[in-house]
């Protein structure tokens, strides 16, 4: 794992995010499922906790948009790169960005999973940088896995534990 | 390198620039360009784990086509 130089993390482990719109390739239950699951997978092995708001500015701001976007770091079109996000710091820092030009799906092999480019994302939202290790969920390339057997790889465990320790539940 | 065409070195150099931070602006822009392509190739291929060469190959590029995250590998 590696995380950014210059230690981003947040100094909360209670973080709130907000879905600002919706892709047109799944339901709005599927994309709120998919969003929910994926910060769960983060927080099953930190002491991590996010809350749902529906309104005013989160942590972690979730959108989906095309081409020039406004944060000077434009999409590209169909395939290529899918989404982004910023490490965690004031203002737009944790916010993640999907490129509404691919097509996302819940389950089905047509698409790119949001739930596994999600919680790829939300790694660079909770400060953790691309994996060298080509298992790795925050390895930068799109791998499909079996959303239904999903389990955090080791290698994105003891990065978020580097960053915020373990889960104290468990 | 006569199997890969121009639209595939400007796809390439569009991908290390977003993703390696090649510099855009040098004294001598072509010689630069030229070197730092090779340095950003090389740390690209040692990130993925590929042969370094710092030259464009199609082992190079075929990673270079698989849909990713925009977040650059190593930060400028």
């Amino acid at each position: 794992y590696s995380v950014f130089p210059g230690n981003y993390k947040w100094k909360k482990h209670d973080l709130t995010y907000r879905i600002e719109n919706y892709t047109p390739d799944m339901s709005v239950a599927e994309v709120d499922d998919s969003i929910q699951r994926a910060l769960q997978v983060w927080a099953d092995v930190s002491p991590l906790r996010f809350t749902r708001i529906y309104s005013g500015v989160a942590d972690i701001m979730i959108s989906f948009a095309v081409g020039d976007h406004g944060d000077g770091y434009p999409f590209d079109g169909p395939n290529g790169f899918l989404a982004h996000a910023f490490p965690p710091f004031d203002g737009i820092g944790g916010d993640a960005h999907f490129d509404d030009d691919e097509t996302f799906a819940f389950k089905s092999y047509n698409g790119y999973n949001l739930f596994l480019v999600a919680a790829h994302e939300f790694g660079h939202s909770l400060g953790l940088e691309h994996s060298q290790d080509p298992g790795a969920l925050m390895y930068p390339n799109y791998v499909h896995r079996d959303v239904d057997t999903f389990s955090l790889p080791q290698d994105d465990v003891n990065g978020i534990q580097f960053l915020y320790g373990p889960n104290p539940d468990v | 390198l006569p199997s890969i065409d121009k639209e595939e070195i400007t796809m390439a150099e569009d991908y290390l620039n977003k993703l390696y931070a090649l510099p855009k602006k040098a004294s001598n822009e072509k010689l630069q360009r030229s070197s730092s392509m090779s340095m950003r190739l090389k740390e690209m291929q040692e990130f993925f784990g590929l042969k370094i060469t710092g030259t464009l190959n199609e082992e190079t590029l075929n990673v270079m086509k698989k849909p990713r995250c925009g977040v650059p590998d190593v930060a400028a």
